[in-house]
C-alpha cells in the first residue's frame, strides 16, 4: 500500500525561491 | 552558477552532442530492441557496462519478466478489385493466421460507431478501419481495441489505418489488447494510403478481397531487467529524484526516437552532474525501463518493488515523447510544488526553456504520480514525432544532436536542483 509523506515544509515559498535563485 | 555550468557543459562545452553520439553507437550496434528479444538483452548488458565505466554509483539490474512476441513473416495482398501488395506491420501480441493465410472480403469502416451500425455485414470478413487521425491519444484507441471490436461482430481479422500524423506509405506498429471471452483474431496496421484507397473503392461499390498472412507467435515470458544507476545523495541519501526513459522499442527502425533519446538524455543528466563534480543532497537515480511498449511492464515491477519507500520520492521524471527542441516541462503535483518547479525552470532562461505545463506523467511513472508523487515529463516539439513513431523511420536520422543536448541540459538542471533543495517537493 502506498505510504504518503506528511507535508512538513518548514520554509516559506520566499525562502525556497531564494534558495533556487542561488543555483542560477 | 550551477545551472549555468550545466547548460554550458551540455550545450556549448565538451559534452555537447554526447548523448546523440552515445545513442547512435548503441542503436547502430544492436538495432531495435523488442521486448523478449536478444537485442534488448544485449542492449541492457551494454548499458550496464556503459554506466559502470561512466563512474556512476550503485549500477545494477533489477529482474523483470516481460512478454515475448515475434511477428514472423507477414504479408497482405489485395486480390480484388486489383492485385496490390500492401505494406503492413502486425501489432504487438497479435495471433498469427493459419499458414495458408486468411482470404476474405473487406468491410471498410471509419469508426467504431459505423462498425456497430454495420455489424451484420462484418461476419466472416476482414474489417479495415480508416479512422481519421485526430490526436494520437484518441486515435490510438483504434489500434488498441480494433481487433476486439471486430471480433465481437464476427470478423476474421482487422487491418487498421496506421496511427500516424503523416505518411509516406509507412505502416506503424504498436501494442493491442485482446479481451477475455472475445476470440483472438490477427490484427495489423496498414498504411494511411491503403486505408484511404480501400475506403474510396468501397464507397464506389467495389468488392475488395485481401489475402492476409501473419506468422506472429506469442512465447512464454522472458527474463529481462530494469537498468539502474545513481549519484548517491550527500545529505539525504535515502531520498530520491528519479530520471528515466525506456530502453526497449518496437522491432522496426532503430528505436532511436522512441525512446532511445529519452533513455540517453536521462543517462546524460547524471553524466553532466558527475562531470561537474556535483553531488546533490538527495540521491539521483537513473532507471532505464524494460518493456514499456508492452504496457509499462518493467515500470510496474519497479513500482511493486519500491513503493514501500514512496514517501522518499521527491520527484519522478520520464522522457518518452521525443528529445527534440524542448518547450518546457509537463508537471503534475500540488500548487506549492508547481510554484517551486516554475522557479526551477526559471534557471533555464539562458536556453529559453522556462515553461511549466500541466499533465506531467507517462506510462513508466504513472504509478508513482497516481499515488501522489510529483511527476515531470519533457515536452518538446512534437511536429515530427508521430510521423516516425513505431515505424521503420524511427532511426538516428530523425534525431538532432543539438536538440538532444538542450533536452539533456533541461533534464540535468531540473533533476539536480530538485535533488539538491533542502526540502522535498511538497505533496498535496
Amino acid at each position: 500500500k502506498a505510504i504518503y509523506r506528511n507535508d512538513t515544509s518548514q520554509r516559506t515559498f520566499e525562502e525556497i525561491k531564494e534558495e533556487i535563485a542561488h543555483y542560477g | 552558477d550551477v545551472a549555468k555550468a550545466i547548460i554550458d557543459l551540455a550545450v556549448y562545452g565538451k559534452a555537447q552532442n554526447r548523448s546523440y553520439e552515445r545513442l547512435a553507437l548503441l542503436v547502430d550496434t544492436v538495432g531495435p530492441r523488442l521486448s523478449g528479444s536478444k537485442s534488448l538483452e544485449k542492449a541492457i548488458q551494454i548499458m550496464y557496462q556503459n554506466l559502470k565505466e561512466d563512474g556512476l554509483e550503485n549500477v545494477h539490474l533489477e529482474p523483470v519478466k516481460i512478454p515475448h512476441w515475434e511477428r514472423g513473416e507477414e504479408s497482405a495482398v489485395m486480390l480484388e478489385p486489383r492485385v496490390h501488395r500492401m505494406a503492413l506491420l502486425g501489432l504487438g501480441g497479435s495471433v498469427g493466421t493459419p499458414p495458408q493465410g486468411i482470404t476474405a472480403e473487406v468491410l471498410v469502416v471509419t469508426s467504431f460507431d459505423e462498425l456497430q451500425r454495420r455489424a451484420p455485414e462484418a461476419k466472416g470478413k476482414i474489417v479495415v478501419y480508416n479512422q481519421p487521425y485526430a490526436i494520437y491519444f484518441k486515435t490510438v484507441e483504434y489500434r488498441v481495441r480494433g481487433a476486439v471490436e471486430a471480433a465481437k461482430v464476427g470478423a476474421l481479422a482487422s487491418l487498421i489505418r496506421s496511427v500516424a500524423s503523416f505518411s509516406i506509405y509507412s505502416p506503424h506498429t504498436g501494442v493491442q489488447e485482446y479481451q477475455d471471452g472475445v476470440p483472438k483474431i490477427p490484427t495489423a496496421c496498414i498504411t494511411v494510403e491503403d486505408a484511404e484507397m480501400m475506403s474510396r473503392m468501397a464507397s464506389r461499390g467495389s468488392r475488395i478481397v485481401i489475402q492476409l498472412k501473419m506468422g506472429a507467435k506469442n512465447y512464454a515470458d522472458a527474463d529481462s531487467f530494469n537498468t539502474v544507476a545513481e549519484i548517491i545523495g550527500s545529505k539525504y541519501p535515502e531520498q530520491v529524484v528519479l530520471v528515466s526513459g525506456h530502453l526497449d522499442s518496437w522491432d522496426v527502425g532503430q528505436g532511436a526516437m522512441d525512446d532511445g533519446g529519452g533513455a540517453f538524455i536521462s543517462w546524460e543528466a547524471l553524466s553532466l552532474i558527475k562531470d561537474l563534480g556535483l553531488r546533490p543532497k538527495r540521491t539521483l537515480r537513473l532507471v532505464l525501463w524494460t518493456a514499456e511498449e508492452q504496457g509499462g511492464i518493467g515500470a510496474f515491477q519497479y513500482y511493486q518493488s519500491h513503493k514501500a519507500n514512496i514517501s522518499n520520492y521527491s520527484l519522478v521524471m520520464e522522457s518518452d515523447g521525443g528529445t527534440f527542441l524542448p518547450y518546457g516541462l509537463q508537471f503534475t503535483g500540488s500548487d506549492k510544488a508547481r510554484a517551486i518547479m516554475k522557479e526551477v525552470m526559471g534557471l533555464l532562461q539562458p536556453i529559453n526553456v522556462t515553461r511549466v505545463f500541466s499533465d506531467g506523467g507517462g506510462t513508466d511513472i504513472k504509478f508513482w504520480v497516481q499515488a501522489g508523487v510529483p511527476g515531470a515529463s519533457l515536452l518538446d516539439d512534437l511536429y515530427k514525432y508521430f510521423s516516425f513513431h513505431h515505424s521503420q523511420g524511427d532511426t538516428m536520422t530523425v534525431m538532432d544532436p543539438k536538440e538532444m543536448s538542450v533536452a539533456a541540459a533541461v533534464w540535468a538542471v531540473v533533476s539536480y536542483v530538485v535533488a539538491d533543495l533542502e526540502e522535498m517537493l511538497p505533496r498535496s
